[in-house]
């Protein structure tokens, strides 16, 4: 069925309405950061609704982003051509100030808005991931537990951007961070909401033992993961040619 | 090849290392191998450095990344390797400061291992720990437990990390390869990282080698 408003608060599917522009903008800019010209992401259509609560307001959003081609391995991992994502966020307003406290995007598969609820893999992944978690609650840590089960609450839960904030308080007492400016330590923050969502999702598609959760990586986005660990000469460069071993039985 | 095997417990393999924010794994695969061999063959475990291959194999690109069959041929060709202690391990590129007359240890040459995981565990227990490079996906999150991820999400193809196999075993049923990682012993169980083997996960069986020491 088409999209419905369910509350005095909700916008269906549309430009964003001049409640929605700012936290929309505010997404974009956290969805495009680091992101090089010519691959940013443009703003297709919005839905979404704001919860009010003392000074602060909440804002969930859906909304669809354009991608531009991506063909630089430098930038994208596989060629790949222009697409739709379909992108779920959760903006804190708190005087003023925008925080990205929840971000899950992909593609979409059908053509989006207008013809009833999008279906994309990012909504058929959740409902998986969902079902998964609830299969194996007694494998995480305490830690991640609590991530889990506060990622699974209601995402209008007022209590949620609290307690997501003490879990990102704890991890940078642990591994002993330090944040430029306020600016920065929110910017991770958000970085770090993203980064349980995705480790929700590796864990419920590892099919071995492993536990995955708060690391000292936390607070990094994929990319710059990728930039400062990672080695891709590896898959790239043949390197020196060398002899094969001998298998054990011949030595 | 033994059911279960790890050279931790043999004393062929030194603490855990952190690489720091430089992509200089493959530093680590490679002297992590090389102690290794050293230790198997002259009975001696040495802590060795890191740092003079970021600085003087000019075949590989230091903190931007680099290739362990680059790397054994450098040291080949540098004429071995300085101790940790002696040339100590900065995380960023340096002028090359290695002295023939530190070197503590030198190889003879390097071999390419199968991609069978049977034939690998069998030399693994054998001859020592292994120089592999595998795909790192899901580890920047993974704290312990044996790790495997769908294969599309952790192709084969996709390698962008080197790490030396110190052993493997059972867990629970569950086979494992022991992986000596190179971020610290604040990441994973104690440094390493465990990931099923006999799958071909993530690419671990695809660049094996390893350092020959006469």
């Amino acid at each position: 069925a088409p999209a419905q408003p369910r509350a005095a608060s909700f916008q269906a599917w549309g430009p964003p309405s001049p409640e929605l522009l700012a936290p929309t903008r505010f997404a974009l800019e956290m969805f495009n950061r680091g992101r090089a010209a010519g691959t940013r992401a443009v703003l297709g259509l919005v839905r979404g609704r704001v919860r009010r609560a003392g000074q602060g307001s909440l804002y969930s959003l859906e909304a669809t982003l354009e991608e531009p081609p991506c063909n630089d391995p430098m930038v994208c991992r596989l060629p790949v051509s222009k697409k739709t994502l379909l992108c779920s966020f959760q903006v804190l307003d708190e005087l003023g100030r925008h925080v990205l406290l929840r971000k899950d995007c992909g593609p979409v598969d059908t053509k989006v808005p207008g013809a009833g609820e999008p279906k994309s893999a990012f909504t058929q992944g959740s409902a998986m991931i969902s079902s998964l978690s609830q299969n194996h609650p007694d494998n995480r840590n305490e830690t991640f537990s609590s991530v889990i089960s506060l990622l699974n609450e209601d995402p209008l839960s007022q209590d949620l951007p609290v307690k997501m904030a003490s879990i990102f308080k704890n991890f940078v007492i642990t591994y002993n961070r330090t944040y430029e400016s306020k600016e920065e330590a929110r910017w991770r923050l958000s970085v770090f909401v993203n980064n349980m969502v995705r480790a929700q999702k590796i864990q419920a598609l590892d099919r071995g033992t492993a536990q995955y959760g708060v690391t000292k990586f936390s607070d990094l986005t994929e990319e710059e993961f990728r930039t400062i660990y990672l080695n891709t000469l590896l898959r790239k460069e043949p390197g020196n040619k060398m002899k094969q071993a001998k298998s054990v039985g011949d030595l | 090849a033994p059911p279960e095997w790890d050279w931790r417990s043999k004393g062929a393999v030194t603490k855990v290392k952190d690489q720091g924010m430089c992509g200089s794994c493959w530093a680590f695969s490679v002297t992590g191998n090389v102690e290794g061999q050293w230790f198997l063959n002259q009975g001696t475990l040495l802590s060795l450095s890191e740092q003079e291959l970021l600085d003087c194999d000019k075949m590989d690109k230091a903190c931007m990344g680099g290739l362990p069959s680059n790397a054994y041929s450098a040291i080949k060709n540098l004429g071995g390797l300085e101790t940790e202690d002696d040339y100590s391990y900065q995380g960023h590129m340096q002028s090359c400061n290695f002295s023939a007359e530190k070197a503590k240890v030198y190889i003879n040459d390097s071999v390419e291992l199968s991609q069978n995981e049977q034939k690998l565990a069998a030399w693994l227990a054998k001859r020592g720990p292994i120089s592999v490079a595998i795909n790192a996906f899901g580890m920047q999150f993974y704290r312990h437990g044996i790790s495997r991820p769908l294969r599309p999400l952790c192709s084969p193809w996709l390698i962008d990390h080197a790490v030396l196999l110190v052993g493997y075993g059972n867990r629970s049923d569950v086979p494992f390869w022991a992986i000596k990682n190179s971020w610290g012993t604040d990441w994973g169980e104690k440094g390493y990282y465990y990931l099923h083997r006999g799958s071909g996960a993530c690419g671990v069986n695809t660049m094996a080698s390893s350092a020959v020491v006469d």
